[in-house]
């Protein structure tokens, strides 16, 4: 049965969307089957993959959580033969409020993602940069929910009222949704600022910080301009080498479970 | 009568906040009396000029918005003696649903800042990453909108999104707001991805692209630790220089109107 990782934090451009696609990339490199789910009505992820999330090429997951559409019906196939992804487009942006006055609605994707399970080994969730019925929707969905964090102040300073949200939320809605760790990214080793935020997150949150810190990399940010995750454009750079590290260290902390 | 600018842009981490704060800080060292509105529940602005928004110490915008308290009693001040903040803080989350709901929800703010647009002569409003609830009541309560953009390629593919959204704002809401313009924010003149966004945003929107360029300068993100904007942590970095260079271009733009 496959697991579902949210990949979640309200802070916006902490690399919440490049660490969905290239971690879904690695984890297809190594033969696991996977699935990515664009949840951000931006839809990066999908640009992310080349996949231009078009209504008139069939259902994307605006009809899917919203319409009921069957999620099977909305998967597209990527460049990566173990990869296919749940496009997402600008109709999203209409799903915040609508979905409110729907009954049982922080459980659609959750519902939807069922049928799925049984068909990938992973399920990673781009989540949008708020904590609305979007992100509700995947952390109740989620088996474990992987923060990203940019080595900045303000990123830091979001990640206690994050952690506190999962907590609630794990009260309230899904038990078992556990903390898959915080994931360091975008790290300059010569900014004294970038060591200080990595030290802190380190010493107060233990081994719930991913061994792998992803490098500031310009590979990475030029990747989604060709339509593909960096593991594709540039497989030597530090930003895919990264990547590599962070999917081995996922398998390794599922295995663990 | 008080000129207000929503610094508003759903793409996550282009530098809203960074822009609010530091050009809300310039005006103010120019003896403009100005107001600076935190919108986004991180409550990044509010820290960012060193103002705890403990809703012991009063109301925030949250009472604000959702129990019509008079936005002056919100009213704080900060380091700088022209410059005010209404604050934010975590309860601002509740808002996006909880103004679903309420009659006239998206002119909430607009109503609040009739009464305060005398008393200042700028009002700065800082939008979360997101065209809810929050950022529509921004763009209808505001003259014009400042769009800060990252020059990376996810942020410039939002852009299109993001003006049509303004559009229909225009066109349903609010017929008198015009486009400030969008703002170049961390360029990095050695990366030709950098070079290659400003072209092609310079190429597709002319005169509506401010003259100054933000560059990425370590300065400005390490400012937000220290409680104060850049302009007064180091007030001969490039980044301080860049913001009182918006600071001007905005009061001629406005004077031009
Ligand atoms: N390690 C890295 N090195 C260099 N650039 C990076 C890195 N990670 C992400 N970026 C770039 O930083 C920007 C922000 O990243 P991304 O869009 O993935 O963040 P996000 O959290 O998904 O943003 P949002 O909150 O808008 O959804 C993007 O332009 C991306 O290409
Ligand atoms: N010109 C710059 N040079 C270096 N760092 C910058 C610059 N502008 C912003 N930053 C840093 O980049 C990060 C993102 O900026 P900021 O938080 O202002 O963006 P935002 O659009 O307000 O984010 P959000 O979408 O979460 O509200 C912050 O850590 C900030 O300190
Ligand atoms: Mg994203
Ligand atoms: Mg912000």
């Amino acid at each position: 049965m496959g697991v579902v990782t949210a990949i979640a934090n309200q802070k916006g451009g902490v690399g919440k969307t490049t660490t969905a696609v290239n971690l879904a990339a690695a984890l297809a490199l190594q033969a696991k089957r996977t699935l990515l789910i664009d949840l951000d009505s931006q839809g990066s992820a999908s640009s992310g993959v080349g996949v231009t999330a078009d209504s008139s090429r069939g259902p994307t997951i605006y009809e899917v959580l919203v319409n009921g559409v069957a999620a099977a019906e909305g998967l597209r196939h990527t460049d990566l033969s173990e990869l296919d992804i749940l496009p997402a487009n600008r109709d999203l942006a209409g799903a915040e409020v609508e979905l409110v006055n729907i009954e049982d609605r922080e459980i659609q994707l959750k519902r939807q993602l069922e049928a799925l399970r049984a068909s990938y080994q992973f399920i990673i969730i781009d989540c949008p940069p708020s904590l609305g019925m979007l992100t509700l929707n995947a952390l109740c969905a989620a088996d474990s929910v992987l923060v990203p964090l940019q080595t900045e102040f303000y990123a830091l300073e979001g990640l206690t009222g994050l952690l506190d949200t999962v907590e609630r939320i794990r009260a309230a809605y899904n038990e078992d949704l556990l903390l898959e760790g915080i994931l360091l990214t975008m790290f300059d080793g010569r900014l004294s600022l970038s060591q200080q935020v990595a030290r802190e997150v380190k010493t107060h949150f233990g081994d719930k910080v991913f061994r792998t810190v992803v490098p500031r990399n310009v590979r990475i940010s030029e990747s989604p301009s060709h339509g593909v995750p960096v593991l594709l454009y540039d497989p030597a750079s530090r930003g895919a080498q990264a990547y590599r590290d962070v999917a081995n260290e996922l398998i390794e902390r599922v295995g663990k479970r």
